[in-house]
């Protein structure tokens, strides 16, 4: 009798259980209304399975966004993981959607659900993609906008994840400025 | 003890099915 090896039948259990989230920008909607939860998984398989599945970045709709976040963690600022914390944010040229866009969501995506950060991780909330006419982004939420260790940390090893050239300067902006700002851009807490 | 992959790791389960 043939025994099977557990490797050929167990899915690789993740750290943490991730749900996907989708926006639509209907603008007869509240914002609330817009945002669905796609699906959750915590295995390497099971996410595989939902990326696969569903529609690249690069070919949804302006006005769209992805978020994968914890389990239990809303992709919203008002969340009690979010309140307090802030994003590194990675904005994208035109040119980039086609060059870049897919390419760094995944990037983000593997280095959510691998735990790149390390003991950081712990610090990460989840990432969203905005996909707008004008130029889209993609951010890692951390939890804590004071915690300049794990901030720090997270942004190198994104950064170079992400194959950014150690030129080009990436900011961190807490979301209670981005939810205060007067102008256009947020300050910059790190770089 | 965390469990990390890397993305080596991860890419290669890519196009494994995961119908079970």
């Amino acid at each position: 009798q043939k025994v099977m090896s557990p490797e050929t039948y167990i899915k690789h259990p993740l750290q943490n259980k991730w749900a996907l989230w989708f926006f639509k920008n209907d603008k007869s909607k509240t914002w609330q209304a817009n945002l669905r939860l796609i699906s959750k998984f915590d295995t390497v398989e099971d996410f595989w399975a939902l990326y696969n599945h569903i529609q690249l970045s690069s070919n949804l709709m302006s006005g769209c966004d992805y978020s994968l976040f914890k389990d239990g963690i809303e992709p919203m600022w008002e969340d009690g993981r979010n309140r307090r914390g802030g994003r590194w944010l990675i904005t994208l040229s035109k040119q980039q959607r086609r060059a870049d866009l897919d390419r760094f969501w995944l990037e983000t995506l593997l280095c959510l659900v691998g735990e790149a950060f390390d003991d950081h991780s712990d610090d990460v909330c989840g990432a969203v993609i905005n996909v707008r006419a004008k130029g889209d982004k993609i951010a890692i939420w951390t939890t804590d906008y004071e915690n300049k260790d794990a901030i720090t940390h997270i942004g190198r090893v994104y950064k170079e994840r992400l194959g950014v050239p150690p030129k080009v300067i990436i900011g961190y902006q807490s979301h209670a400025d981005t939810a205060t700002k007067s102008g256009s851009s947020t300050k910059n807490k790190f770089v | 003890k965390k469990k990390q992959y890397d993305r080596e790791f991860l890419l290669g389960f890519q196009f494994i099915s995961a119908s079970m």
